[in-house]
Formats: structure tokens, sequence, C-alpha cells
């Protein structure tokens, strides 16, 4: 509905009352003594009378906050140093007066603290997404920007109010950058990456939060990077603003990799299953994730016998529920019967249809096929415990007549994507990367149709010809491919098919051993 | 062959953090010690 | 083996607001408070300028073993940085003690003559931000409410 008559104006009025108080010497200590004298203003003014004056109250400051900088911006020959200083001017008061409203409302009680947070977010994300709706190719991320990484930084500075109601200021903010994600708007895009890539934020979630309460919040922030990344990635024409992004994010995950490998050890699933198949350089990244507290072996030494290794019986963390993945639940029914029981026997014949049911464009569900690998591997692996997992015990089995089945019966497409969630279990030392290890060169040496192993070669190789990092367990799947005389890996005519790669296969096997 | 990964102005052999220096998606460089908001006494802050 | 997908209409849209907001890209200042004596465009130097942060620039024992003025320097142009921190825990190392009500550093030169809960008088030295050098004044009186 309407503002209230003469609303508009005394917000306005209030607004530079506070920015000029907030940059006055008599400010006092973070403002506080400025703020004292301002909240008086605003109970005279009747602004806090109500929730929804204060709503309004908040929505009109942002917005007026914001065509000050449009204003600004639209200034011909000012310096974008003269531009910014301009518009941080106000903006920066604004912040302060938020954060302040923030840390003082309520007291002690923190629900009304947050309550105020997160109603102040999503104002802010209202009138971003409007204006950014409206201005369309003329929208500006600037002031938004300024404004959700001034006010961050302020309720994250070391003070007790603040470090008692951390958690949920990380949610709030966490969840309002969950509804701006890039595929929302694609004009803050650029600020958003900058926004969850900031130390403060990076340090809060990902370090300093205990018992890593906050990873589960950054890793769906990071899908939405890769869902909006992914179409993009996905037929790899990159437009300039998309390869400064696609840098960006490398950039980023590089500091993930290098300060928190962990992070991508356990979350490496979920980012698999939007990353697209064929974005191998970034996907590789996630995959050479491994515990700082591991000592890798290096995969080309010779005579390594993989199944000594400490770690390889021990299961990695996935916090993803891969069961909840497999639908429709009477495929789950039927895959779990023909698990125990290789019975209803419809259920091979059924599989590769199962597996297209999937509307959205492609015609496979990956997700589905990323599911159904993992969880017949994990599945797989409790019950060769006793006898080791290795190529003469994974088969004869269920699970293994569900991956040959596959390799055999899907088309060239599908068996891609299928030796692709296979290979993105070739990681660090572990019993699903030992497991998928020996189930990829299963399938090479049983595969009567020289296709398949030309198929799971490209799909190994692919991953290793792009730039490191490379992930331990392809290394030492590959290796194993070309050194062991039982798969007779030289003998195949694929290997020749051209001058160039042959003369790869030979780069690749001398850089191996 | 992809991007190479050490071009990307991250000091990946750093025995520190990067995080806490990391400047920007966008940038080349990470941050000075400098450019680093340092929580110091209100009193200090005399400009 | 997978081929392309085309954009959908939605993604035309993306690579258009993308290509637009290229033009006005963040600066990494705008996701810092502001300082306006420290230019964040780093300006041009000789090659052979040191580039790189030296090691232990975060150890206070570096900043020992400058200068009276460079701490004084570092201290008021450097403020909100680790630098200025360290560079006020040096000062104090060297006795100095910064006050706030005067916004001033002092340093005690000798025994005070008076002392009482309030305040002590004798003769300090000051740091006379405008010429960049100590003073010493005699009698002056020195309250306690200072910044330990």
């Amino acid at each position: 509905f309407d503002d209230p008559q003469g609303l508009h104006e005394k917000t306005e009025y209030l607004l530079r009352e506070w920015v000029n108080m907030y940059h006055s010497p008599q400010a006092g200590r973070d403002s506080f003594k400025a703020f004292n004298a301002f909240v008086q203003q605003m109970h005279t003014q009747g602004i806090l009378k109500t929730d929804d004056l204060i709503t309004r109250f908040f929505r009109l400051c942002t917005e007026m906050c914001v065509d000050l900088c449009y204003r600004a911006l639209g200034e011909a020959g000012q310096s974008t140093t003269m531009i910014r200083a301009k518009c941080f001017y106000t903006l920066d008061a604004f912040v302060r007066l938020i954060a302040l409203l923030v840390k003082h409302s309520g007291d002690t009680n923190t629900v009304t603290k947050i309550n105020l947070l997160n109603k102040v977010l999503g104002i802010m994300a209202g009138v971003l997404l409007q204006d950014h709706e409206v201005r369309y190719t003329e929208f500006q991320q600037l002031p938004y920007h300024r404004i959700f990484i001034m006010l961050f930084i302020e309720l994250n500075a070391p003070e007790p109010i603040l470090e008692a109601i951390n958690f949920q200021v990380l949610t709030a903010f966490c969840h309002v950058f969950h509804i701006l994600r890039p595929a929302k708007a694609p004009g803050f895009a650029f600020a958003w990456l900058e926004l969850i890539s900031h130390r403060v934020f990076i340090g809060r979630l990902l370090a300093l939060t205990p018992l890593q309460k906050g990873w589960g919040f950054y890793a769906q922030l990071l899908v939405d990077l890769f869902k909006f990344l992914g179409p993009f990635l996905r037929n790899a024409d990159m437009t300039k603003p998309m390869q400064l992004q696609y840098k960006g994010t490398l950039r980023v995950l590089l500091v993930l990799l290098h300060d928190f490998p962990e992070f991508l050890c356990e979350y490496h699933y979920a980012f698999c299953d939007v990353i697209p198949p064929n974005c191998i350089q970034m996907r590789n990244l996630i995959l050479s994730a491994f515990p700082r507290t591991m000592r890798l072996p290096d995969p080309f030494t010779v005579n390594l016998v993989v199944e000594h290794l400490p770690d390889i019986n021990k299961a990695p963390r996935i916090l993803t529920n891969i069961v909840a993945l497999i639908q429709p639940a009477s495929f789950k029914k039927d895959l779990d019967s023909y698990l125990k029981t290789r019975s209803p026997i419809t259920f091979l014949s059924e599989l590769k249809s199962n597996l297209q049911a999937n509307p959205q464009g492609s015609r496979y569900d990956i997700v589905l096929i990323n599911a159904l690998v993992l969880y017949v591997g994990t599945q797989a692996i409790p019950q060769l415990q006793n006898k080791g997992v290795s190529m003469s015990t994974i088969a004869p089995s269920p699970h293994m007549d569900i991956f040959q089945n596959l390799a055999v019966n899907l088309d060239t497409e599908g068996r891609y994507l299928f030796l692709t969630a296979i290979a993105n279990q070739l990681r660090y030392p572990n019993s699903h990367t030992h497991y998928f290890s020996c189930a990829l060169l299963y399938l090479f040496r049983q595969a009567n149709d020289q296709t398949i192993q030309e198929q799971i070669t490209k799909v190994l190789l692919e991953r290793l010809i792009v730039n490191r990092p490379h992930p331990w367990g392809l290394l030492i799947t590959f290796i194993e491919l070309i050194k062991n005389p039982t798969f007779k890996f030289w003998d195949h005519e694929f290997v020749r098919c051209a001058p160039e790669i042959e003369k790869l296969f030979e780069n690749v096997a001398r850089s191996c051993y | 062959t992809g991007i190479d990964l050490t071009t990307l102005g991250l000091n990946l052999n750093s025995p520190e953090n990067l995080y806490s220096m990391f400047q920007s998606p966008f940038a080349e460089t990470a941050c000075r010690p400098q450019d680093i908001d340092y929580h110091v006494p209100a009193e200090y802050l005399t400009n | 083996p997978l081929g392309p997908v085309p954009l959908a209409k939605e993604q035309l849209y993306q690579v258009a607001m993308l290509e637009a907001c290229l033009q006005h890209l963040p600066h990494p200042s705008d996701s810092e408070r502001l300082r306006y004596f420290l230019p964040r465009n780093p300006c041009p130097t000789p090659s052979y300028y040191p580039t790189a942060s030296f090691p232990h620039v975060d150890a206070v024992e570096i900043y020992q073993r400058c200068g009276t003025e460079t701490l004084f320097f570092i201290f008021y142009y450097m403020e909100g940085t680790k630098a200025q921190y360290l560079a006020a825990k040096a000062l104090k190392k060297q006795s100095w003690r910064f006050h706030t009500k005067y916004m001033m550093w002092f340093q005690r030169h000798e025994e005070p003559k008076q002392i009482t809960e309030e305040f002590e008088q004798g003769t300090y030295i000051y740091f006379d931000y405008e010429k960049w050098g100590q003073k010493k004044k005699e009698g002056f009186t020195f309250e306690y409410r200072y910044l330990e």
C-alpha cells in the first residue's frame, strides 16, 4: 500500500540528519552518542511506533541511498574514487545505523535483534530485485554490494553482544545471499561472488564457527554458483564476463582447496552433481582435495600396493543424502531387491529407461545416475570387507551386474555419464576410491566391445590432460591400466588411432612410469 | 587443457592460510598487509 | 559425447545482464572500510622496489627496531591496520603512553614531582605531530585516564 502521507519527507529528513550526525566529531565512539540522540528523533517522529512504519522507513532509506548512488554514478567526469567516496559517505552511515539498531534493539533479547536483521536484509533484497528487474542492463550493483559487505563486517566485529548472535547473523546473510544468487540476479553476480569470497565471510563460516556449522550454508552458496555457471560451462562458449566469473570461481576454489580441503572432500558429491560433466578442470580441483592429516603416497611409486594403504578401507564422509535422490521410490525398491536377490529379473532390462526419465533438457537424469552409482558402490563395499576389495573379489555380484549392464546397454552419451559418475569417486585413498577404481578397471577388462574400453580410456584421459591438479585416485587408476599387462592396454587399436593420440599416450605413460 | 592454476595470483605453496589475505576473485594479487582492516582501539582512529 | 545444450531464454537474459555489469565491476576497496589516506590502487613503483611483504611483517619485533618517528608515522598514517596496532605496541615498549584525552603520546622523562590518584606532575616528552618530533614539557600534568 502507499506510504502514509509525509513519511517520505520525514524519512529523507531523518536520513540526512543521521548522516550528518554520523560524520560529526561529536558522534562518539562507534557513533554511540549520535545513535542515542538519533533514536530520540526517531521516537519523536513516530517512526518506531509500529513494525510497519519501521519497515517502510528502512525501505525508503534504502531506496534513497540507492537513488543517490545512481545520481552520483551518472555524473560525468567524476573519478571512480570520488564517486565511491560520495556514495560511501551516505551508505556507510546508513549501515552503521542498521548495525547499531540491530545491536541495541530488544536489549538482551537476541530474537528481537535477529528479527530486525532479517527484516532489513529482506527489504534490501526486495529493493535490489525490483531495481534489477526495472533498470535491467542499467542496474548498478555498487550500493547493494557496499551495504551488504559493510553491514556484514560491522556485525562480525569482535564484540560480546555480536558474538552471542553470530551464528544467527551468518544464517541470515547466507539466506539473503541465497535469495540473491546469480541465477536470480545476474546483474549482481560479480558483487555476489565478491561477497561470498570475502575473507571475513569465509573466515566466519568455514574457520571460526564451531563444529563446522557454517559449512552447509557455504556449500549451498557454492551450489548456487555452480548452477548459475552450469549452462555456460556446459557449452564452453565463454563470453568475457563469464570467463571472468569462471576464473573468479577457480580462485575461490583454490583458496578452499588450500585452506579447507576437508570442506571440499565432504561436499564434493553435491558439487559434482551440479558441475557440468564436461567441466573437467574445475571438477578435478574439487576431487583433488584430501584431508590435511593424510599423507598421500606418490602415485608414481613403483610397485605401489594400494590394498596395503592404511586409509584404503576407510569410508569418506559424504554429506549428501543420496538415498533420497534415487527416485521414484518404486525404482529404489526394485534396486534394493535386485541387490539382495537379483530379482526382479526385469530390473536390468528396465534400467536404461529408468535413467532417461528426466524432462529437463538432457535425456539422462544425471543426478539419478550419480546417486545410483554411488549407492550401488556403497552397498557393495561392506560385503567385500572380509575378502577385501580387489579386481578378483568385486565380481560376480549383483552390484557389478548393474554396472556391466549400464556399460553395455547405454548409448555413448549415457555411458559417458555413467563412467563420469564412477570417475568422480576416484579421489584420495579411501574405500570408495579403491572400490570404484577396481570397478572401472574390471569393466575395462571384461568388456568384449572395444568401444567401451575406448570410452573408459577417454573418460580417464580427458581428466589427465588438463592442467593440474589431478586427483590421486585418477592417477593410480590410469597408471594401473597402462602398466598392468592383464589389461593389454597397448594392444588396443584406439591407442594407435592417430599419431598425435599415440604420442599423447606415450607422453602420459612416460610421465607415469 | 584448461588454465594453469598457478598463474591466478594465489601462493598455493603458502604455509599460511590464503583466505585471510584473499583480496578478490577478480584480483590478480593478494591483499597487502595494509589493505586489511584490523580491529584497533577506537581512540587510535584519529584521522 | 554430450553435445551442446542450447541456452534457454533465461540464460540469454543472464548473459545480457552479465555483459552490462562488466562495465562496473566491484573494486576490491569496495569491500573494505574507507581509508582516504591509503590509496587502494597500488602506485607504480620501480621494479627493484620490493613488492611482496617481507617475512614476520606481523611481528612486533620488527617494529621495535624502527625509530620513534617511523613508529609515529606508521601510527598516524596507517590507522585501522595491524601495522598501526603493532607500532603502538612497540611505542609502549619504549615507555610511550597514549593519552586519549589529548589524543597524544607521552613519555615520562623523570620521576614526577607530585603523584596522586588522579594525576601526576613532572617533566614529559610528547610527540608533536605537526613538527614530527618530540617535545619536552616541564610541569606537565599527566592524568591517569590514559589508554594502556
